[in-house]
């Protein structure tokens, strides 16, 4: 079946190379060296990559949605349209096919999940992460992360994270967190809320491998000073940010999009 | 003597850290935490902030310039407007009392370096880079700098220089460079080639002691996987950016501010 995700956020947040560690494939090719008289791209396009894969023995096809341009101009006012438009869009596609005499074989092209990613500046976020947040947090299940966590102590990011939420709190942004049910056992309402706890997650993305500290190949990043290795979980959230999206919560995702958000579409457009 | 230096760049780039690193005292206090429900602020202050130092045995009257809000609207048209009317009216003040009968004590408050930090996103700049550098470069010693470096690995230390570099070159970016001259000596040669050879510098703030490698205290950032230190060349270039902004140029800055960049200046403004 069909897991369709949105990544937002400026260049050179560490998307691409997140996207990559997270399916452990390149779906986004290293990026060719552009030439430097080029202009710079200040529109946002939206761009699409998929591939099938296999995950805990389900078979995916999954789509990759991205925005480049976004946040990189000197004005972006309204930056956030062509992927509002294009979140409406695919809603638009379902609510049609919904309509036809042949309902059986709807393929679903709706976002499940908008992962959005926030520059570590380790002080709050920044007017745009907001205004685009609350523009898109009841047609998404938003996902915001700490981009290129290892830009950051383990002290500044447990500030930066309070920070955050606070400032989703008071803006009255909506962000998805796992759900937990009456008939989960114990251990499942603890790893929740272990999950939960650690939301916005701080992740560190990279498919280069590094030697760990056990002397293993293992995928990081390596510094003069150290290795920081992705899929330790003391060293940032990757591991946390891969069980939300595709791990343990896939379903979740799906549903809360099909049951919720689209219906609140749905609704709002029969209405108007 | 007054040495007086802007430092620009969008919030949470390390600024602040920085210039307390430079001078080893907190010029800039530490942030305090700001009530979440208060206004993003969006407009370009300029703040200045001075101290009496002594380098190298010489007394300095320091003053450190900052544009607080540079870059971070989401629409930053414009947003280097504060800024060259602040270096305008630094030259402009200059200009009066060089009219006055008694000009024997005019106080030099012009600005005698620009110091430009870069996001380090590991592509290339970004098109507010480039418009701001261009607005200043014909009236500021412009020293671009590689905000907190310690995000980038060595390799794309290597390349993001490069590719900067050539930005600069296509955009006709004048950046200040460690003149020679041909009474010095061999060694001056190659020291100044080898601090040429590493703009722009990749830096890192801290005015935090850690422990170093050797076990004794430094000043440095200290990760989960590994302890980044400041004064390390191995590390970070911020000794090569002391070296360049106060330690072995700081006559040759306030120098080519006062006959050239000033007499541009003069010049120009006497025609029009
Ligand atoms: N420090 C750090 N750098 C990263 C991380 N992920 C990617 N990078 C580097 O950041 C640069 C930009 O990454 P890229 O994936 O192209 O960013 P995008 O523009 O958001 O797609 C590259 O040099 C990457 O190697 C990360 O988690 N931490
Ligand atoms: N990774 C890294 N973080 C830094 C560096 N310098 C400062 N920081 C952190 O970045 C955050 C913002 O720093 P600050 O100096 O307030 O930035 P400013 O907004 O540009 O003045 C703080 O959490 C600092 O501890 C650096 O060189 N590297």
């Amino acid at each position: 079946f069909n897991f369709n995700f949105f990544i937002v956020g400026e260049s050179g947040l560490g998307k691409s190379t997140l996207v990559n560690t997270l399916f452990n494939r390149e779906l986004y090719p290293q990026k060719e060296v552009r030439d430097p008289s080029a202009e710079k791209q200040t529109n946002v396009k939206i761009e699409t990559v998929s591939a099938d894969i296999e995950e805990n023995g389900v078979k995916l096809h999954l789509t990759v949605i991205d925005a480049p341009g976004f946040g990189d101009a000197i004005n972006n006012s309204d930056s956030w349209e062509p992927i509002i438009e294009e979140i409406n869009s695919r809603f638009d596609q379902y609510l049609e096919a919904e309509t036809k005499i042949n309902r059986t074989t709807i393929i679903d092209n709706r976002v499940h999940s908008l992962v959005y990613f926030i520059e570590p500046t380790g002080h709050s976020l920044k007017p745009l992460d907001i205004t685009f947040m609350k523009k898109v947090h009841t047609k998404v299940n938003l996902i915001p992360v700490i981009a290129k966590s290892d830009t950051l102590t383990e002290e500044e990011i447990a500030d930066f994270k309070q920070r955050i939420l606070d400032d989703i709190n008071t803006q009255g942004i909506n962000i998805f967190r796992p759900p937990t049910y009456e008939k989960d056992d114990e251990e499942t309402i603890l790893s929740c809320q272990e999950l939960m706890s650690r939301i916005p997650f701080a992740v560190v993305g990279s498919t280069d491998e590094v030697s760990g500290k056990d002397g293993n190949n293992v995928r990081g990043r390596a510094y003069p000073w150290g290795i920081i290795e992705v899929d330790n979980e003391d060293h940032c959230d990757f591991v946390r940010l891969r069980q939300l999206l595709i791990r343990d919560y896939l379903e979740e995702l799906r549903e809360t999009t099909a049951k919720k958000l689209y219906e609140n579409y749905r609704t709002e457009k029969l209405r108007n």
